[in-house]
């Protein structure tokens, strides 16, 4: 464990904290995707098969199980809480998902370190996450205003692959045969994807306006 | 290593 993942861990957490805390409390979802918390569910599901099987340290353990149960949680908010439901625009959030699902698991039977299930499901699950963000940024687009929660929910999850990354360099000069292409390039675009939104992330700080991003 | 897990990351 170094200092980058870390960060990048509690980053991701805090992502998945803020999007409950907003659906929880205000209970709302407006600007939220579904389909884009629906791949989230999806990658974990399908990266976490060994949660019963290879025990790593209790912080893998625990991690594992805050983003499974999270992650579901939020879809079943979304799709069933009879409050939450109603803020859900369906008619926006429009981007066709299950496109993004089966190219992922064909790529991932072709490209993989080892062709077993297991190492299948998670590569699987690497290139569903690269992806997993696109349905969100699209609504962002769509949606002219976009709350602070939800652009701040979008920033973590940008940051924390970001972070990801750090870690991946750090542990390339620090760990003898730590090589790990398939997770580095994924994770590079998956960054990449957040890259216009940073930007105008970062624009909207500094001068202090409101979120836009050019439609 | 057999035996390790690939994957040690969440």
């Amino acid at each position: 464990m170094n200092i980058f993942r870390l960060a990048g861990d509690m980053t991701h957490l805090a992502s998945v904290l803020v999007l409950l805390l907003k659906i929880h409390t205000i209970k709302s979802c407006a600007g939220i995707s579904l389909k884009t918390q629906e791949l989230y569910a999806l990658v974990f599901a399908t990266r976490y098969l060994d949660l019963f099987t290879d025990y790593i340290s209790l912080y893998n353990t625990l991690m594992k199980l805050i983003f499974l149960v999270s992650s579901f949680s939020i879809v079943w908010y979304i799709r069933h809480h009879k409050i939450v439901r109603r803020s859900y625009d369906k008619d926006q959030d429009t981007f066709r998902h299950y496109f993004l699902v089966l190219p992922c698991f064909l790529l991932a039977l072709v490209i993989n370190e080892k062709f077993t299930v297991k190492e299948i499901m998670w590569t699987f699950s690497l290139y569903l996450e690269a992806v997993a963000i696109l349905p969100q940024l699209v609504l962002l687009q769509r949606t002219r205003n976009i709350d602070n929660l939800t652009g701040q929910y979008v920033f973590l999850l940008g940051a924390y692959r970001s972070l990801y990354i750090l870690n991946w360099i750090y542990r390339y000069f620090t760990e003898p045969h730590y090589v790990h292409w398939i997770t580095w390039i994924s994770g590079l675009v998956q960054t990449l994807l957040y890259a216009d939104f940073f930007y105008y992330y970062f624009q909207s700080w500094k001068n202090n306006v409101k979120l836009e991003l050019p439609a | 290593p057999l035996g390790q897990p690939m994957h040690d990351e969440l």
